[in-house]
């Protein structure tokens, strides 16, 4: 349902070419959980931004399920993306919005109605433990808190593919246990397909492939 | 050298009070390296803030040096941060500076001449691993990347005391482990205090004092 084909994309840096991604291959099967480890630097963020058609690649090929989003136009790519949710790695809320308001965000876009998302994203919010932070804006909570109503907002749309940026780099091992458990029972039950970039090694167990990606090219692949 | 009484911080959100830290009474001896776990939300962040002089208590006192912060002016106050190294946990690098000018930054405002600052900053990057990246801005770098800036900005004026919160949150293990040995030697060969809060339990290691915070307290100390 996710693939790329010799996936390549280069940023420019004024005139001077900086090569993120050179060559990747990838496919990813429905409902599957896959984990991208890689040194920093090495390429990952910029692979989910392909994943999720937020950027576009210098050359080769990106599809989800089965279609070749280079060949989509503008409405078509934004209604494929409601399908994907995305925890960003610096989260990217909106500064005046509280934390309900950033979940409900999705929603609003999708024209769901006031009420029905208003309690969609409180229980969401209570679901990742926020229950008594809702009313306040990104800057009134701290960064794992942050993170978390990041992860609330991906789910808010019930999507088919989570793709998660260091999902736990600021949260607590207890808290990031809980937040890993309601992932995989999200991709044992309803089949959500799922790629989580990671630097930490005990998050790969919840993965049945990781993936090594060194200096834009997958290095080692792993299957459980 | 750092030390706090009876020190209390409430947030107002509207009028409903949050209480981040609840009476927190803290001594830092010189040349010590402290390491403060916590969950999120626990208050780890604005206890960091306070230590550093960047905001004030609701009540209780902080006193760096044996100097009560709240009687000192603006002027002696910023003269004093000058001293204190500060890795925030979103890194807050200016977004319209490239990686060299966002380190030569904190000695620019203390007017070190131009040749002299854009040294040190070239030698500090090269240290963190990020010599082709110095003229990338903040967000022309990867989370890691930019991450390993905002520790060479911290560095930049020789600080004293070094106030890291979640150095390695966005970095791979075998980068960590290379910023954490630069860090020792610091505090071994120098003797520049610090104080670092983390998640991973793994680098309580370098620490001699571990404190556990919990809902503005700390409730447990550990020394080796
Ligand atoms: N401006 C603010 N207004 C209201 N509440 C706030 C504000 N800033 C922080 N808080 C609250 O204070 C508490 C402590 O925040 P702090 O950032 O110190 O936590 P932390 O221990 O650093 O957590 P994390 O590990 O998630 O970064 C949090 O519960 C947060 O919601
Ligand atoms: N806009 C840009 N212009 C130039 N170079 C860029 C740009 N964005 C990213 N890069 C470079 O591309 C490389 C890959 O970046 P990417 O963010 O994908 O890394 P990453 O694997 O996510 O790293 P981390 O674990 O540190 O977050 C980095 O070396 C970075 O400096
Ligand atoms: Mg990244
Ligand atoms: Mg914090």
């Amino acid at each position: 349902v996710l693939e790329t084909e010799s996936l390549q994309k280069r940023y420019l840096l004024g005139n001077v070419p900086v090569d993120a991604l050179c060559g990747v291959d990838l496919a990813v099967s429905k409902g599957e959980f896959l984990t991208v480890l890689g040194p920093s630097g090495s390429g990952k963020s910029t692979l989910l931004n392909m994943l999720a058609a937020l950027d576009t690649p210098t050359s080769g090929t990106v599809r989800i399920a089965g279609t070749d989003v280079s060949t989509l136009s503008d409405s078509q790519r934004s209604l494929l993306r409601r399908k994907i949710g995305i925890v960003f790695q610096f989260f990217n809320l909106i500064g005046r919005l509280d934390a309900r308001e950033n979940v409900e965000l999705p929603l609003s876009i999708s024209n769901t109605p006031r009420l029905e998302r208003k309690k969609k994203a409180e229980e969401l919010l209570e679901l990742v433990g926020l229950n008594d932070r809702m009313h306040h804006r990104p800057n009134e909570l701290s960064g794992g808190e942050r993170q978390r109503v990041a992860l609330a907002r991906a789910l808010a749309p019930n999507p088919q593919y989570l793709l998660m940026d260091e999902p736990t780099g600021n949260i607590d091992s207890k808290t990031a246990k809980e937040l890993m458990d309601l992932v995989e029972t999200l991709n044992k039950e309803r089949e959500v397909t799922i790629v989580m970039v990671t630097h930490d090694r005990s998050l790969a167990k919840y993965a049945r492939r990781t993936l090594h990606l060194l200096d834009g090219k997958i290095v080692k692949e792993v299957s459980k």
